[in-house]
């Protein structure tokens, strides 16, 4: 809870109308965006936790969680420098939803399996120029996106198991064709 | 340079095989089409003036645009788009400025159009703030009304040009028809429902009968004399300007069936799954 805590916080501070409204002073902004992220990377640290506890014993000790608080850039580091992860979905909903993944990747081509041994069908896309320009994400290895559908159970979490693969797999290459 | 269409079981889009840009929009269930065009415009910040009653820039605190359209992009001379297709999701990848594009993406299976916008960095060397919207057209029998809701929760009718509570009369007639935007707005006619719900809160409205119009990105230069102090200018990472990225999603239906739309997906959009990953080698088979 004491994790927990440090996002309270930020989040109390931030109940300021500026906060909400955009009127603060940049500084202001800068501020409220660093005790933010403070407290997202606290909470990280406890589902990083609770996961430990939930998934079966490893042989070695269990890796750590990493978080992609970039994805909406097609940024990633564990996605683009893995060859081989395991991604876990949880599901904050009452009821099992099904949600659409997109991980920016370097390979062309993924097996991956769901948490019961079925190969999820997948499609690879090129990522636009104009997300390449984006100056934030300076560093990134990414070509390509990887897209598949998931479904995740009431108030549960899924884990998939994802493999870059030279031969055959269910990944789908995009046909892209320029209109003009 | 035929029209494109991408199309799965429950929507068909159709764009102009020569701009690339969106032409109209058909729910295959419900029957329910629309013409419907998208535009990128940008209103010029009001840099206040010297009165001093008047002095009232665009800026953190107020929208105040110093011109009653909002302007066109440049023609560009020479466009970019892409159509990607696949089994799972197509895309056409349009291209409006060189700082402004957008991809509209649509899913097997999914019962809405997801349209992600990036706009910036805005350029101001013109010496000219900005406030860029995006503009849907849909041809819909409006009569001034558009919906909007509160924190998701309580929807309200907006009537353009008036007030419930006393007699409308402004000199803004642009900012004094935008409301905010929490999560979706929407607009019908008798029989079909044009709904955007928005990633973000925006501010938006409805100018013209049938049209929605949404504010994506400002950059103004001059501090709105409010209480910031400083001009919404916020210059980013690299020095040059935020580049704003965000979504749109697009439902067409009837009347009835729109309610349920979005809120099933606003429930879905805003309490979206969270991933996490590891590098762990191990199998299925293993874990399992």
């Amino acid at each position: 809870s004491l994790n927990i805590q440090v996002l309270k916080e930020a989040m109390g501070v931030a109940q300021h109308h500026d906060a909400v409204s955009g009127t603060e002073k940049q500084a202001v902004a800068n501020d409220y965006a660093k005790r933010l992220a403070r407290g997202t990377l606290e909470c990280q640290k406890v589902v990083n936790d609770a996961y430990k506890k939930l998934f079966p014993k490893q042989k070695e000790v269990p890796p750590d969680q990493m978080f992609c608080s970039l994805l909406n850039i097609s940024m990633c580091q564990a996605t683009e420098n893995n060859k081989q992860f395991t991604m876990t979905v949880y599901n904050p909903i009452g009821r099992s939803v099904g949600h659409w993944i997109r991980l920016p990747v370097i390979g062309k081509s993924y097996v991956i399996t769901d948490p019961n041994g079925k190969s999820v069908p997948s499609q690879v896309l090129p990522i636009s120029n104009e997300t390449k320009k984006i100056p934030e994400r300076k560093g990134s290895l990414a070509e390509n996106e990887l897209v598949f559908w998931v479904m995740v159970p009431p108030l549960g979490f899924n884990t998939f198991f994802i493999k870059q693969s030279s031969g055959p797999s269910k990944t789908q290459k995009s046909v892209v064709r320029q209109l003009d | 340079n035929a029209d494109i269409v991408i199309k799965n079981q429950h929507l068909s889009l159709m764009f102009d095989g020569n701009s690339g840009q969106l032409k109209s929009m058909k729910n295959l269930n419900s029957g329910a089409s629309i013409p419907l065009q998208q535009t990128f415009q940008f209103y010029i910040g009001h840099p206040g003036n010297t009165t001093v009653f008047e002095y009232q820039a665009s800026g953190a605190y107020v929208f105040r645009p110093l011109t009653s359209a909002p302007a066109d992009f440049q023609p560009l001379l020479k466009k970019r788009t892409f159509h990607v297709q696949g089994q799972l999701v197509q895309e056409i990848r349009q291209w409006f400025s060189p700082w402004v594009s957008q991809v509209v993406r649509l899913y097997d299976q999914a019962n809405y159009a997801e349209l992600e916008w990036t706009v910036g960095p805005i350029p101001v060397s013109d010496g000219l703030g900005k406030e860029v919207i995006t503009k849907y057209s849909t041809g819909l029998q409006t009569n001034g009304v558009f919906y909007t809701d509160a924190n998701g929760r309580e929807i309200l009718k907006r009537t353009r040009n008036h007030r419930d509570t006393w007699k409308f009369k402004t000199s803004e007639p642009i900012a004094a028809n935008y409301y905010p935007i929490n999560s979706r707005v929407y607009i019908k006619d008798s029989n079909s429902q044009f709904t955007v719900m928005t990633d973000r809160s925006q501010g938006g409205t409805s100018l013209q009968d049938g049209n929605l119009e949404v504010m994506l990105h400002r950059r103004l230069l001059y501090d709105d004399n409010l209480g910031v102090g400083e001009a919404l200018n916020e210059t980013g990472a690299d020095g040059k300007g935020l580049i704003a990225r965000g979504k749109h999603f697009l439902f067409l239906d009837t009347v009835q069936n729109s309610g349920a739309l979005h809120r099933d997906m606003g429930l879905r959009l805003y309490m979206a799954p969270s991933l996490s990953f590891t590098n762990s080698q191990m199998k299925q088979q293993e874990w399992s």
